[in-house]
């Protein structure tokens, strides 16, 4: 099973709406995907048309009680299913704090379905708690959604330093698999820059043994298209909504991209 | 002193770009402006350019040692003072957990300041949390930065209770002064249902004793502008960067509309 988690701390930059339609473009392409919620704004549940009721459980649950992953499941579309988020994990910050391992909570309750599914992938909240070490604790490597946008680019290295620290304590496994531009308009000339920034800044550390040492700049970017931002009140993936729009090309290409055979770098 | 918190849980919205934006331009109106950089991202001070050394101080230490406001204040343009964040603000949210009075300790440290400037705001980080409560403790209205997409306008509703409870328990003058749409794109389809949604709620408001009653939907809408991007990357506000964009004109109407003499709804 590949197991990604969908993360930046800087917000509003595409992490659930490429958690969503990546998520339904490997589905698509006949993956087992399993999608988790891990931000208490409830944004990819929501995205799917998914409010969990009161009295049902949610990964709120699976980490605060124990509750098996498998039995919050819920399916969302040929073969998807998505472990749904509600209000209850914004208190997830506070109450874990004295929980002995809390940081790696969810990959426990991950470990009973890993034969069930291809592909996992986790989006996280925009910030660097406790939730999001438990995804990064939980995969194997971390997919960047990011904006060519200078506030979104500083944000970068204080992302690469958690990532280090999850490495080196808690999952020596944890790679940092790639970043993909997302609502990309490369006709900018501060879209130019920023790649060009981050191409130099990938490059530097080839050979090295930083967990970007082998990351990669996807070729295939997501264009700014409207579609995207539709698809999601409709709770539709975009496949769903506008199936020849660009953001459909886009997300069906970025999983062609991700999902390929791993070429050495 | 007008005191304003700028927030919104939502990733991505506008918060900081609003915040250094607005503030400069009331600053070019002769009114004396203190913004605070209450996000652990830091991304108010990198807009001015500003990175707080290791050594020196910073909100963070206003906050867990009572270090005072003003000394740490930085001029970062005319009748525009700034007090910066740094990476330590990520540390609050656990470190404050047990200290009493946690949510009122941006209130106290500003009230020496309180007669040295017309104008506060606040930029708060895509959080509920402690910071935010700080932020909401310490003020009279909140400006809500929103993009009319359909995620971001699910977490009003959240927003609103948030502010409902520290109106009645922590700070009985707060309400809700208006809702500013950022990033607009008018001509979609999606903008325009959005704000339908937003005017109908408002509407349905006025008359009742909701923080939000009298909030309105600002008529100055600020259209999505590359130089608004831009201008943090060169460390400067959108007038010294592009004054005369669409970003420096939508600005500069805003500030007159929200600062003008306030006429009853
Ligand atoms: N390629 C795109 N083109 C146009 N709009 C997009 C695109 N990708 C995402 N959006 C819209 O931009 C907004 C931000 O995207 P999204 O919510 O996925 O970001 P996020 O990183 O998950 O935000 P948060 O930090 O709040 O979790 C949403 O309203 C979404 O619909
Ligand atoms: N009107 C606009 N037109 C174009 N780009 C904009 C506009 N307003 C903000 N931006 C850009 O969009 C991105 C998000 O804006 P900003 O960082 O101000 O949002 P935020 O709500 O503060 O985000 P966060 O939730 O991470 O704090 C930034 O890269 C910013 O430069
Ligand atoms: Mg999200
Ligand atoms: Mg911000």
């Amino acid at each position: 099973m590949r197991r990604i988690a969908v993360i930046n701390q800087k917000g509003g930059v595409g992490k659930t709406t490429t958690t969503a339609n990546l998520g339904a473009a490997q589905a698509r392409a006949g993956g087992r995907v399993l999608l988790v919620d891990l931000d208490p704004q409830a944004h990819l549940s929501l995205y799917f048309g998914v409010e969990v009721a009161d009295d049902r459980d949610s990964i709120y649950d699976v980490l605060s009680s124990s509750v098996p992953l498998d039995s919050v499941a819920l399916d969302v579309g040929t073969n998807v299913s998505l472990i749904p988020a509600d209000i209850d994990l914004a208190g997830a910050e506070a109450e874990l704090v004295s929980v002995t391992g809390r940081e790696v909570l969810l990959r426990e309750a991950l470990e009973p379905v890993n034969g069930d599914y291809d592909c996992l992938l986790i989006d996280c909240p925009p910030s660097l708690g406790v939730l999001t070490i438990n995804a990064l604790a939980a995969v194997d490597e971390i997919l960047i959604p990011l904006q060519a946008h200078f506030l979104a680019l500083q944000g970068l290295g204080r992302l690469l330093e958690t990532v280090t620290l999850v490495r080196q304590r808690i999952n020596p496994r944890l790679i940092v698999g790639g970043i993909v531009l997302c609502m990309h308009e490369s006709t900018t000339r501060l879209a130019g820059e920023v790649v060009e920034d981050l191409k130099t800044f990938l490059d530097a550390a080839r050979g090295t043994n930083q967990p970007w040492s082998e990351a990669r700049l996807y070729e295939t970017v997501i264009r700014r298209n409207i579609k995207l931002a539709e698809s999601a009140s409709f709770g539709q993936t975009v496949f769903d909504y506008a199936p020849r729009s660009n953001g459909a090309i886009d997300y069906q290409r970025l999983a062609a991209e991700i999902f390929a055979k791993r070429k050495p770098v």
